[in-house]
C-alpha cells in the first residue's frame, strides 16, 4: 500500500 | 494519519455507538430510517472486500470490522428484535431505497480509477454512501419530534463527513501524488446533502430548543 491511496481510508 | 482523518473516523465510531447505544438500552429505533441503514450495510460490505486480502493496520482492519459489525447489527435489531421492532415508523420511512442501488453501480462501472471487480465495488460503494443518508434526512423531516439522539446520531455522521474533506485537504498538500477525484466529489456530495440539517441543529442548539425540521 502506498502512503497517497485513498483506499487506506475508511 | 492526521489528526482530521482520526477525528473523522472517530466521529464515525461515536455516530455508531450512539444508534446502538440508543437502540439496545432504549429498545427503540424511533425515528431512524432502516432504509439507510440497509444502505450503510451494502456500502460497508461492498467497500470492505479487501478486508481479507490487503493488510493496511490492525486500525484499519479493526475500524473496518467495527464497521461492518455495527452495520448490520442494527439492521439486524430493527427487522429482527421482537422490541426494537415494534418502534419502528415503517410508514414514514419510505424512502424509495432499492432505486439508488441500480444507478449507483452503473456509475461505478462507467467513471472509476481502475476496472477491476474490487475497485468497481470500493466506486460503488463511494457513490451509494453520498446518497445512504437520504431516508433518513426524509424522515427526519417527517418526524414531529427528533430525540436527542437521532439528532445527534445525524449530527455525527455529517461531522465525519466534513472532516474526511479537511482530510483531503491536508493529504493534498503533504503528500506527492494523492489526487483522487471519486472520493473527493462523491465526499463533498455526501457532506452538502448535511448541509441544511446542520443549519436547523445549530439554530436549535443556540437557542436550547428541541430540533424540528420545517415541513
Amino acid at each position: 500500500e502506498t502512503e497517497d491511496d485513498a483506499h487506506d481510508e475508511l | 494519519m492526521n489528526i482530521f482523518r482520526l477525528a473523522g473516523d472517530m466521529t464515525h465510531l461515536a455516530s455508531v455507538l450512539v444508534l446502538l447505544l440508543k437502540i439496545h438500552t432504549i429498545k427503540s429505533c424511533a425515528g431512524i430510517s432502516l432504509k439507510t441503514q440497509e444502505l450503510f450495510a451494502i456500502v460497508f460490505a461492498s467497500r470492505y472486500l479487501d478486508i481479507f486480502t490487503d493488510f493496511i493496520s490492525l486500525y484499519n482492519t479493526l475500524m473496518k470490522l467495527i464497521f461492518l459489525g455495527s452495520s448490520f447489527s442494527i439492521v439486524w435489531y430493527i427487522r429482527r428484535h421482537k422490541l426494537v421492532r415494534r418502534s419502528y415508523d415503517k410508514d414514514q420511512d419510505t424512502f424509495r431505497h432499492y432505486f439508488l442501488l441500480l444507478p449507483c453501480f452503473i456509475l461505478a462501472l462507467l467513471i472509476n480509477e481502475k476496472f477491476t471487480f474490487k475497485e468497481v465495488m470500493w466506486t460503488f460503494s463511494l457513490y451509494l454512501e453520498a446518497v445512504a443518508i437520504l431516508p433518513q434526512l426524509v424522515l427526519l423531516q417527517r418526524t414531529k419530534n427528533i430525540d436527542n439522539l437521532t439528532g445527534q446520531y445525524v449530527f455525527l455522521l455529517g461531522a465525519y463527513r466534513g472532516l474526511y474533506i479537511l482530510n483531503w485537504i491536508y493529504r493534498y498538500f503533504t503528500e506527492p501524488h494523492y489526487v483522487h477525484w471519486i472520493p473527493w466529489i462523491s465526499g463533498l456530495v455526501q457532506t452538502l446533502l448535511y448541509a441544511d440539517f446542520f443549519y436547523y441543529y445549530f439554530e436549535s442548539w443556540k437557542n436550547n430548543k428541541k430540533l424540528q425540521l420545517p415541513a
